[in-house]
């Protein structure tokens, strides 16, 4: 099976998420992951919403198969929003 | 749909191209706009005109970088493009990232098929969750010659615009759903332990260790085969996957089509009455690979790299009532036998059927 990210790529893969995240998914450019919010954390939320668009397992979290779609060459416009 | 529907309001619109790719001939990228505007054309009341030196409804341009609508390219890869929903101004308008590789055959970014996708964010659809829709964000090629709308895309435009005025209403395919009841196979072959199901121009894959079914498309892999394979087999000894077209047939060894390939399945030995192949299988044990055609079977040596004398014989004389053959696999020494929706799993030592399933079963549905 494919080989886990190594860790010291854990800040490409979080900047690779949030980029995607902040281009097609509406994730908020200024939030602030808070470890004691209520709410759930917007990136995982948004991580959801992108995986549930892809048919992917819905987890909130980066898993090997979300950074492959993440990775491919797309189109520029939101899968979800207004693109104005 | 993009949110508040917008349209356009005349079904007759206009098109100008602004600048051009130094990385393609001029007329290769006029000819892939034109093609790209017809995709929708042809479904729907649309009409294009192109227009020079005018304002004019869709304007199509290579650009780089920032390029003064607020969503800058990012360079080679990553976004390919962007186009804006109908409306005055920019609205309509394709921008094409001009770092990109763009090409008219499987190499780099095919220009027509990202143009057609931008076209439908001109036209007034968002993205689809569809992977097999020309609309789904991410970029696949599928051959230019080969490509049909597929039937998601046409639904929903024609929902905007309304059915095309031809006589026929175009009709477009379907992504197969592995646990669709209804699937039914092009043809089936082993590939170092896996399972490949091939369907139009895609490809299920099925791990024995893995529950998921994974689907991708023919062209990931090998992007020179073309779709709707009607019939494949593994030479475990060679470790080879032949996979056979009308008159033609291609070798696979990994990723790659061996050089030379196609070549006409008459080099095989069939007679020139035959002109395409149903399913095949081969056994690894004896060498010999079995050809269905029709309601008949060709056996081949491997070894002896021809024909077996006293063929074709006839299906029914020597593997029972299985009908005319979709698709056939051996694993684990039974011959596994499609017939639309129905499976059949022969013992060629006893020479039996010994069990009839859905052609789904390997799915775990």
């Amino acid at each position: 099976f494919p080989v886990a990210p190594e860790a010291e790529d854990e800040g490409k893969t979080l900047e690779l998420v949030e980029t995607y995240l902040q281009n097609f998914y509406n994730l908020q450019r200024d939030h602030q992951p808070h470890l004691r919010n209520k709410g759930e954390n917007p990136l995982a939320a948004k991580l959801k919403e992108m995986q549930a668009f892809f048919g992917l397992q819905v987890t909130g979290k980066p898993d090997l198969r979300t950074l492959e779609i993440m990775k491919k060459p797309r189109c520029g416009i939101p899968d979800i929003g207004e693109y104005v | 749909f993009t949110k508040g529907n917008p349209k356009w309001k005349s079904n007759h619109l206009t098109y100008r191209i602004l600048n051009y790719t130094p990385k393609m001939r001029q007329a290769d990228t006029e000819e892939a706009i034109k093609k790209a505007l017809s995709v929708w054309s042809k479904v729907t009341p649309l009409t294009f005109r192109r227009v020079e030196d005018e304002e004019a409804d869709i304007v199509i341009s290579f650009a780089y970088r920032d390029h003064r609508d607020n969503s800058p390219f990012d360079g080679p890869n990553g976004q390919l493009a962007h186009a804006f929903q109908p409306g005055e101004g920019i609205g309509g308008d394709v921008h094409l990232d001009e770092e990109e590789a763009w090409t008219k055959d499987g190499r780099g970014y095919n220009l027509f098929i990202v143009v057609a996708h931008e076209l439908g964010h001109s036209l007034g659809l968002s993205h689809s969750t569809d992977p097999g829709a020309l609309m789904y964000p991410a970029y696949s090629y599928t051959d230019p010659n080969e490509f049909l709308l597929p039937q998601d895309d046409i639904d929903g435009i024609q929902a905007i615009y309304g059915k095309s005025n031809a006589a026929v209403q175009p009709t477009g395919p379907v992504t197969p759903e592995a646990c669709d009841p209804n699937l039914t196979f092009d043809a089936i072959a082993t590939l170092r332990g896996e399972i490949i199901f091939f369907k139009d121009r895609y490809m299920l894959r099925k791990h024995p260790a893995r529950t998921v079914t994974e689907r991708n498309f023919i062209s990931l892999f090998w992007s020179k085969l073309p779709s709707g394979i009607q019939a494949a087999y593994e030479n475990i000894e060679t470790d080879e996957v032949l996979v056979f077209k009308e008159d033609k047939y291609w070798v696979i060894r990994g990723y790659d089509i061996a050089p030379g390939y196609p070549k006409p399945i008459y080099h095989l030995g069939f007679p020139k009455t035959v002109k395409r192949v149903n399913a095949a299988y081969s056994d690894e044990n004896t060498g010999k690979t079995y050809f269905f055609i029709a309601d008949r079977y060709w056996r081949y040596d491997e070894n002896k790299k021809s024909m077996d004398h006293g063929y074709p014989r006839k299906i029914v004389s020597d593997f029972g009532k299985i009908g005319r053959v979709d698709a056939a696999f051996q694993k684990d020494g039974y011959v596994y036998f499609f017939h639309g929706t129905t499976q059949f799993q022969f013992d060629p030592h006893t020479k039996r059927i010994v069990r009839q399933m859905k052609s789904i079963s390997w799915f775990n549905c």
